[in-house]
């Protein structure tokens, strides 16, 4: 079973055109392994990326040094998921 | 003895019990709702539509859910979407009125084969699990599978990619399933897509930017839509084609269905409040259900109120 042990989620707000083409930019490097949860498409809505734990660092370096803002929306997705099956297993049980 | 109202509508579950929770609701609403096989999955699973209907020969009204097999949230909310409706028959006058008038089929797990997948093997997966030889990497993305504008811009032809459109349109046996049912059935007149999250609600077109024909009248509905669901909680949407509010993406349902007739062609994105993503916790189960049905009937109305 795969697991997600460290993963983050980011949640990045382009400001304009210029940093979503940054984003679209990010998305083409296939080797980071990036799930976009939401597209880089549109300025108004955030773009949320699930980013393995061994991409992290170069991601959020790109963003920085492009001045991008991000949140981290999900510290370790891992925990999440933990939670989740916790919860299906105990209403299982009920 | 176990009946649809005790099931917990406010969970996640595996697909053995969503397929048994569905048994119960046909069971206790027998004269109303009937479950119908349409297809079978890449892996061999059962493809089972929800109608609901009081009378034959009646135009109808196609929901699914869950296309993409992570949106746990999403086959959730149309399994206690087909509860309400069952159970409202008789007793909502809105309801009533529509099921007297057309049948409402409703697939509340559209890719089995992924909601598997995500429950035993990993909880990220999105895509079929159809295998292609000559590649490494499995799944097709199904809403990128559809013929509108298939292979256009917003789709991978990437195997490996979670956006990849597969090698031909309808080339996965869960999106040819369901567009043989729609062609087949020649009188489908609205069509609602449940998806999750980012808290949208489109129309055509995607594989395209211009502006469908009805763009008026679907833009009106659509943000009355957004606005019922909005009076529960305060969830808020925004409304538009799906080029213009998110990007160009080719190969999706609605597109096609609206290209083949169906006026009211509409895809929900149900919520998220921007802290879980597709790990939405359960207790929004119910919530997201509550304000998304009161989206839903208001597309539905509209449909049986503006026959064409």
């Amino acid at each position: 079973e795969k697991t997600f042990v460290g993963e983050q989620v980011l949640r990045i707000k382009a400001s304009s055109n210029e940093k979503m083409g940054l984003l679209q930019d990010l998305q083409s490097l296939t080797h980071l392994q990036l799930d976009f949860w939401t597209e880089p498409a549109n300025p108004n809505i955030p773009v949320d990326v699930r980013i393995p734990f061994r991409s992290l660092q170069s991601v959020k370096a790109y963003l920085e040094y492009n001045n991008i803002d991000y949140t981290i929306m999900i510290e370790d997705l891992q925990v999440i998921i933990n939670n989740e099956k916790e919860e299906m297993e105990f209403n299982e049980r009920k | 003895e176990r009946n649809s109202g005790s099931f917990n509508f406010g969970a996640f579950h595996t697909l053995d019990n969503l397929y048994n929770a569905i048994d119960l609701i046909v069971a206790d609403y027998k004269s109303v709702v009937s479950k119908q096989q349409i297809g079978t999955s890449y892996e061999g699973r059962p493809i089972y539509v929800l109608k609901f209907s009081t009378g034959a020969d009646r135009p109808g009204i196609w929901i699914d859910a869950g296309i993409h097999s992570r949106e746990w949230v999403t086959q959730a909310t149309a399994l206690w979407t087909a509860h309400q409706l069952a159970f409202d028959y008789g007793k909502d006058t809105s309801v009533t009125s529509l099921l007297n008038k057309y049948d409402v089929f409703l697939l509340v797990v559209t890719n089995p084969d992924g909601y598997a997948y995500s429950h035993t093997a990993n909880r990220m997966w999105r895509k079929t699990r159809s295998i292609k030889s000559g590649s490494r990497c499995v799944g097709v993305d199904p809403n990128r599978n559809w013929n509108a504008g298939f292979g256009g811009p917003g789709a991978s032809a990437d195997p490996c990619s979670d956006s990849y459109r597969g090698p031909s349109a309808e080339s996965e046996v869960e999106v040819k399933t369901v567009a043989n049912f729609i062609r087949s059935h020649g009188k489908i007149k609205g069509f609602v897509s449940i998806h999750s999250y980012s808290q949208l609600l489109l129309f055509p077109y995607g594989y395209k930017c211009t502006n469908p024909a009805h763009y008026t009248e679907l833009n009106t509905v659509g943000k009355a839509a957004a606005s019922a669901l909005s009076a529960l909680y305060g969830t808020q949407y925004t409304v538009g084609t799906i080029c213009s509010t998110i990007y160009q993406a080719s190969g999706g349902s609605i597109d096609w269905t609206y290209d083949i007739g169906i006026k009211y062609s509409f895809a929900f994105e149900l919520r998220d409040t921007g802290r879980y993503g597709f790990l939405l916790p359960a207790t929004q189960i119910l919530p997201t259900a509550q304000e998304t049905w009161l989206g839903i009937k208001k597309i539905l109305e509209h449909v049986r109120d503006n026959p064409y």
